[in-house]
């Protein structure tokens, strides 16, 4: 059966979006039957796949109140064999009305029941937060939660945090939580900062970080301008390199055959 | 008396807490007096000015519960004439016990009432999310807001968006809500991205945006580590003669004497 995955960091900018977009193109490039869930307000996976989160009818937050089957609301993108699940401005109010609703952490992955059999890799971007909308992709995520984390100060900091939360959430609510890899990212090869904090990153969490790390390349800015993923607008770069290296190794990680 | 501002775009690592520590650093070192008050659960300008999160007895998420008064909290930092108002772990919890208190939106604004009399200017830090600690925020922001904006593609789409939950704010829950400034940040000259965004943001709102763009510098995310503003870090980069640059601007456009 397929593989779902959390792309998650509270932390803001870190290249979740980049990671869940590009990851996900790079496997359906492959070969790869593949979904992406935007669970972000800012449904910024939604228009770096090319379509605009404020004219699509149905998305993801009409699937948590049960109104639509996922199989209403995918959208193809311009990458054959790369699905997505559309975010919309509406989604902002989902925190406040989860907080008010019986079994409230388990409402997505009872939404995302069978796409698993559609589906090789199912990846859900997350929001900036450790918020309910977050709790709710970390207990769909079967089968773990990929952690994007920028080569800086203030994003290493962050990292213990989210990792004491991630307990959390497996203890109470998702025992087959587990992070499936911490990814570097916007690796700038010209400072000591970011070789220092991969170092830091490697030694506290050894075996978890992927061997690749994503360079700092404004192809990887400019993609999303386009609605395409790295390898539609620059496919020679260093980022769509990058990126289809980290697709090969989470290929490994997950024991997909 | 004093101003109030937040430093708030939901868009997250667009340079909010970059943004807020160092301009009211730049303004301490010409002699006002600044109240910098971190308010996302992150605490990332508490450890951004030197000081651990988890070892401070009272922080702002006591201040919202009343049981305790501004001057119980504040902290000095390694910049005289700079104090804050630290962050918690426990401030992450505060999202969703705000959403049942009544009067919920002006929570903040009542608890800071008074910290105008003491401090030339208050910053609020907000976290990167629409959520109910922003909108507090937005609140108490009695002279407006501070609106960093990457210029990237991602960081430019979400601009309209925040402009447009800026204006329910105004109409619902504070009349003097404006929007103070819009500051480009990590603009790298040697791309055309950059360029572009700010070409674009200056034509959509005329008037807003600082003359400054605060450069991408490695310089300004080494400081976090080292605890100090830019200006205690690296006094001669160009990041810490655009923050100053800017500081003078603000002070323009809020008129302080
Ligand atoms: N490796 C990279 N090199 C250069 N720019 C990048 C890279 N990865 C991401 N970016 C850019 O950095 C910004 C932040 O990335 P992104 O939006 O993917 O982060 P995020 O963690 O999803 O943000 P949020 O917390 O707001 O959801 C975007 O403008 C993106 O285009
Ligand atoms: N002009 C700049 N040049 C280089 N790095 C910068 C610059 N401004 C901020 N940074 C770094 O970029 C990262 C994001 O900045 P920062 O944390 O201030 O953004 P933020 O909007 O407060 O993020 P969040 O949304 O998580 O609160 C940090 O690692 C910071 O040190
Ligand atoms: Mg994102
Ligand atoms: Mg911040």
């Amino acid at each position: 059966a397929g593989r779902i995955l959390a792309v998650a960091n509270q932390k803001g900018g870190v290249g979740k979006t980049t990671t869940a977009v590009n990851v996900a193109a790079a496997l359906a490039r492959s070969g790869y039957s593949v979904l992406v869930v935007d669970f972000d307000p800012q449904a910024n996976a939604t228009s770096s796949l090319g379509l605009d989160p404020r004219v699509l009818q149905g998305n993801v937050y009409h699937l948590l109140s049960g109104e639509v089957q996922p199989s209403d609301i995918v959208q193809e993108t311009s990458t054959p064999g790369l699905y997505l699940i559309p975010a919309g401005p509406d989604l902002a109010g989902a925190e406040v009305e989860l907080v008010s609703m019986g079994g409230r952490e388990s409402i997505l992955r009872d939404a995302l029941a069978g796409v698993e059999q559609q589906y090789d890799v199912t990846f859900v971007d997350c929001p900036p937060s450790l918020s309910l909308l977050t709790v709710n992709a970390l207990v769909a995520a079967r089968n773990g939660v990929l952690v994007p984390v920028q080569t800086e100060y203030l994003p290493l900091e962050g990292l213990s945090r989210l990792m004491e939360t991630l307990e959390v959430v497996r203890l109470r609510f998702n025992r087959m939580l587990r992070v499936v890899g911490i990814l570097m990212t916007m690796y700038d090869a010209r400072t000591n900062l970011s070789a220092e904090v991969v170092q830091e990153v490697r030694a506290h969490f050894p075996g978890l970080v992927f061997q690749e790390a994503i360079p700092r390349s404004v192809r990887l800015s400019e993609a999303p301008s386009r609605g395409v993923s790295i390898f539609g607008h620059a496919p020679t770069s260093a980022g769509a390199l990058s990126y289809a290296l980290v697709a090969e190794e989470l290929v490994y990680r997950l024991g997909i055959p």
